[in-house]
């Protein structure tokens, strides 16, 4: 389902080259529950943009569900997320003074076929398979850290996506509510979901299928996770 | 030098009074190397934001190095922060379109005795101690994820303040950059400076000189930790 080869992502800082990704292959199958690891700096949420279609590669080729992506334009893209993808961001992106119920409902306005009513029924279970049943109605300044990546959480389960993407999903939360999202991931996938989860716990990656490392814009290590 | 008894922080939100704290007893003496653990949604980050004198308590008495801090106007506790206190906020809170080197040096604009020269040199010590010498020109948002609360973390040092309030400082980092991270927060501590710091990682605070758990707006355990 994602067909990545040579990848390559360059950032121009005034007279600076910063090269992010120096050449990355990586194909995930349908189904696959896969971590990216790696030190701060080494490329994980630049990748993790690049496959959400939120940015294009400097070099290289990407095809997702067997369309060539890098080729595609902004509206393409845009149609391809909004339909695809489920994306948690590393600094949630919630948007102020919209209520955590309204955050959720976001997604599903570019969805024309569901009503209003069924709208509200699917976020009110997201927030609800989140724990956040009690502050439905807080803006996101009125919620804690943790509460608000919930609600980032809950938002891109909302569409009912084919890839979930989440970056360091679980970075703000105390052991127990971590495993209770992380189980959440596993029965999605157990349901056929792909996901692409970045984090570095090893206790949290344990949880996963297939865990590939990366270090300076390279993958330096793939290996199959054995003892779920 | 941190003394507070029976603190309530009451949240009005529409209808609804949200109890983030339910009258909390804490003593911090000068040197020590305080974790404040416990689930999301607990009452961390509240306790921290009035202990830094960025919030008033509903009740309840605050001394701050001997002040009487719950009756301070607003000017006389900024005077406080930026004299005294080191805060890394759980958002890091960086300025945007203001570089990692410019974000750094802000605490010691206020500080009419220093040259800019001397300025720019602590600025620059400070983002060396974290790990970030060629990365001082990016802005927030040429910046990873980790690399953003490193910079948040040199600003919070760089006044050189009595005590230092962090919250999830490592929350971003790999295991290694969390390390290397907390030892310079280890050397600081046995220079004399306290430290009271939030964190959801046992293994983190474990670094430290004493554990308070929070549930619920209230402190259910405080112990001393034993094998550091
Ligand atoms: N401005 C606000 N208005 C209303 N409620 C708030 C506000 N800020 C926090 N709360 C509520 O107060 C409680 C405590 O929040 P706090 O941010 O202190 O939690 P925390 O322990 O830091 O959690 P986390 O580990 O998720 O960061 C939460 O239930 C939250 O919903
Ligand atoms: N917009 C940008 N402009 C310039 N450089 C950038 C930009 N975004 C990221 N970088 C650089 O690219 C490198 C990779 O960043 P990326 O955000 O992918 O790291 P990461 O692995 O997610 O790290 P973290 O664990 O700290 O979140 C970093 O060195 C960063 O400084
Ligand atoms: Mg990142
Ligand atoms: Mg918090």
């Amino acid at each position: 389902i994602i067909d990545i080869t040579t990848l390559k992502k360059d950032y121009h800082v005034g007279e600076v080259t910063v090269h992010a990704l120096r050449g990355v292959d990586l194909k995930i199958n349908e189904g696959e529950f896969v971590a990216i690891m790696g030190a701060s700096g080494s490329g994980k949420s630049t990748m993790l943009n690049i496959i959400g279609c939120l940015d294009r590669p400097t070099d290289g080729t990407y095809f997702l569900d067997g369309v060539n992506v890098a080729g595609m334009s902004k509206n393409e893209r845009a149609a391809m997320r909004n339909l695809k993808l489920g994306f948690v961001f590393q600094s949630y992106n919630l948007l102020s003074r919209t209520s955590a119920l309204e955050n959720v409902e976001l997604p599903l306005m570019y969805n024309r076929v569901i009503s209003a009513r069924e709208r509200r029924e699917k976020a009110v279970a997201a927030l609800e398979a989140v724990g956040l049943a009690d502050r439905m109605g807080h803006m996101p300044n009125q919620l804690s850290g943790g509460q608000q990546q919930r609600v980032a959480i809950a938002r891109s389960l909302v569409n009912d996506p084919v890839v979930i993407l989440a970056d360091e999903a679980t970075g703000n939360l105390d052991t127990r509510t971590s495993y209770e999202i992380m189980s959440l991931f596993q029965d999605l996938n157990a349901k056929g979901k792909t996901i692409v989860f970045v984090t570095h716990e090893p206790d949290i990656a344990r949880c996963m299928t297939r865990s590939v490392v990366f270090r300076d814009g390279h993958i330096i290590r793939e290996e199959e996770v054995k003892n779920r």
